[in-house]
């Protein structure tokens, strides 16, 4: 663990009997390593391993006669800072229904998380949430959908035998939500790549027509260096508000989820912790910090 | 200190973003680093060429087995869940059915919803039976089922379908020892082979996947998905090369063709562009 290697690192240091600045920035070697193997991106680590060297040159550290421990908890701190001091809620302004819709990468949880959402809101803000099935491209999502609306105690609204198109399957949620007095659309879109032009065009046309409260990227929680661009390009081709870090119910450190928000700012708004309906907990940054120093 | 001939710092920084950002981890990149200089000095190839070269003497990835078995080959896919296991064992029956095999599809995933529509959708598209669970049979029943189903039909290929699970959950592994075990016993060499399936994007816990897994089943080959986006893979190529476990196949596409035999050379050159 960290805290370990910085005791290390230190006390080969301290027993020369005095800590000199050098000696903080070779202790932050062993922070840059930590935070790499937890899969912070190398960019979001260089940036924050210098906010903590700044800090550790102070008085505190570099008289303490326990500098590991005061460097640690500088860097939770820090951290702790940066992936937003407190949950950020979900959007609850405006009209039923609220639309929100659930983007990402092909397997990242979306499908699994819009039941989820359905049923969080249903039992922690007592809400009747409508799933709208968008993704009309992979085998059985429809199904998928469909089958976990119930577990989520949610409505359904599918393509329907006329087939369709995602757009036409949102716009007909909403339609129906009214009709039935929703509060809220949790809309799952298909899985897609960044750079897939033609499938982001896509969903700049969805985003546009649904005007969504809340649009989330669904992010997995295994992942490695890649998440920072992958979270950049879907920020800067749709408004997004939110992110949910899922599979961090695993054993991946989640660094990922430190690099999505130091770089774009997004506020991580949910954690998914299993497979089942219920698996879904607000981002606790203590937690989540505590999580990615090992 | 670098000389003539030599690598400038501003080109070792981008090694270092390159190497990094592919997810190959810091000690690798570290050992790469160091030898680059030198390496870059003894020879006229660009740094780039000795770059790749050191790469690929630092990730000794074995070559895949390719040894024949007897019919029908029993093929086991596992992996974590999303990795895009359900995906390969439709591209792995659309390669052999192109090589004139009878395939059978087994859906041992008796958990999550709709896996078996997912299947049975890819075998009606690819013209390939399917069998499913039937009321309530366990993961196990079913590919006891197909492996029974396969030797008796004479089949030439069974690929089974296996859920998605964290292996942090040791029940979890255990019903991967148990269906691996049950094959076994529907036919003594089954299964033949055992896939391990990884996400292209994943960070270091491939490592943590790779080792967890194998504590419940021998795995034979790897294959890493979702290639096609930006992702270069790295933490599992250096996994693979670490543990010395061969890389069968890449994903490239959500098709039935987007599966291509592992190149460890492409690869590479690929990781580095
Ligand atoms: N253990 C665990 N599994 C999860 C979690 N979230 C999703 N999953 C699983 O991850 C797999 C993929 O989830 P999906 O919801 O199908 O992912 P998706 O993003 O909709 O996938 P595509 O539609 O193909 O892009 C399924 O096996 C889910 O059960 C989580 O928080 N923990
Ligand atoms: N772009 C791309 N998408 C892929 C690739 N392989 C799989 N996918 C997609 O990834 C998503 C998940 O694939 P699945 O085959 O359902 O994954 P799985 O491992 O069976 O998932 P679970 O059974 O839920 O654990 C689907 O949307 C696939 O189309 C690939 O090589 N490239
Ligand atoms: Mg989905
Ligand atoms: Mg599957």
């Amino acid at each position: 663990a960290l805290s370990d290697r910085l005791n290390e690192a230190f006390r080969r240091i301290t027993s020369r009997g005095v800590i000199t600045e050098s000696d903080v920035r070779q202790a932050m070697r062993q922070v840059r390593r930590a935070l790499l193997e937890a899969d912070v991106n190398f960019k979001v680590v260089r940036d924050f391993v210098a906010g903590v060297n700044e800090k550790a040159v102070g008085e505190k550290v570099l008289r303490s006669i326990d500098p590991g421990k005061q460097v640690i908890k500088i860097v939770h701190d820090e951290m702790v800072n940066l992936l937003g001091g407190e949950t950020v809620p979900l959007e609850q302004k405006g009209a039923a229904p609220l639309v929100y819709v659930l983007v990402g990468l092909q397997g990242s949880g979306k499908t699994t998380t819009a039941a989820k959402l359905a049923r969080w809101l249903s039992d922690n803000r007592a809400k009747r949430v409508l799933l709208a099935a968008c993704d009309l491209q992979r085998p059985g999502a429809v199904r998928q959908l469909e089958t976990l609306a119930s577990g989520a105690g949610a409505g359904f609204f599918g393509p329907g035998s006329a087939g369709g198109d995602p757009l036409e399957v949102l716009t007909g949620a909403v339609s129906e939500a009214r009709l039935k007095s929703y509060d809220v659309v949790v809309a799952d879109t298909a899985g897609r790549l960044h750079v897939d032009e033609e499938l982001m065009q896509e969903l700049e046309r969805i985003c546009t027509v649904a005007a969504p409260a809340e649009t989330l990227l669904v992010l997995d929680g295994l992942s490695g260096q890649d998440a920072v661009s992958v979270a950049v390009e879907f920020k800067e081709r749709i408004d997004l508000t939110g992110a949910v870090i899922t599979k961090m119910d695993g054993d991946s450190r989640g660094g990922a989820a430190l690099s999505l928000r130091a770089v774009t700012g997004l506020p991580i708004k949910f954690i998914g912790t299993g497979e089942k309906p219920d698996g879904l907990e607000p981002m606790d940054p203590r937690r989540l910090a505590g999580r990615i120093l090992g | 200190i670098f000389g003539d001939g030599g690598i400038g710092e501003d080109q070792l920084a981008e090694a270092e973003e390159v190497l990094l950002g592919s997810d190959l981890g810091w000690e690798l990149t570290d050992r790469i680093l160091e030898e680059l200089p030198r390496r870059v000095r003894r020879t006229d190839d660009s740094w780039r060429e000795v770059l790749a070269g050191i790469l690929m003497e630092n990730v000794p990835v074995p070559p895949p087995v390719r040894e024949d078995v007897e019919k029908p080959r029993i093929t086991m896919v596992i992996g974590v869940n999303g990795a895009g296991k359900t995906t390969t064992v439709a591209r792995l029956a659309a390669r052999a059915v192109g090589e004139g095999s009878r395939v059978l599809l087994a859906c041992a995933d008796t958990f999550r919803a709709a896996a078996a529509d997912q299947l049975e959708t890819w075998g009606k598209r690819l013209d390939v039976p399917v069998l499913v669970q039937l009321h309530g049979a366990d993961a196990g029943a079913v590919a006891f089922d197909a492996v029974t189903r396969g030797v008796v039909k004479g089949y030439d290929e069974v690929l089974i379908d296996t859920a998605g699970r964290l292996p942090n959950k040791k029940g979890l592994l255990d019903e991967l020892k148990k269906i691996h075990m049950v094959s076994g016993k529907a036919m003594p060499s089954a299964p033949h082979r055992v896939l391990l399936v990884l996400d292209g994007t994943v960070g270091q816990n491939a490592y943590s996947q790779a080792e967890q897994f194998m504590t419940a089943v021998p795995v034979t080959g790897l294959v890493v998905t979702k290639l096609d986006g930006t992702a270069k893979g790295g933490a599992v190529l250096a996994m693979a090369g670490k543990l010395g476990i061969p890389v069968e196949y890449i994903g490239v596409g959500e098709g039935p063709e987007d599966l291509v035999d592992f190149d460890l050379a492409a690869f590479v050159r690929a990781l580095l562009s």
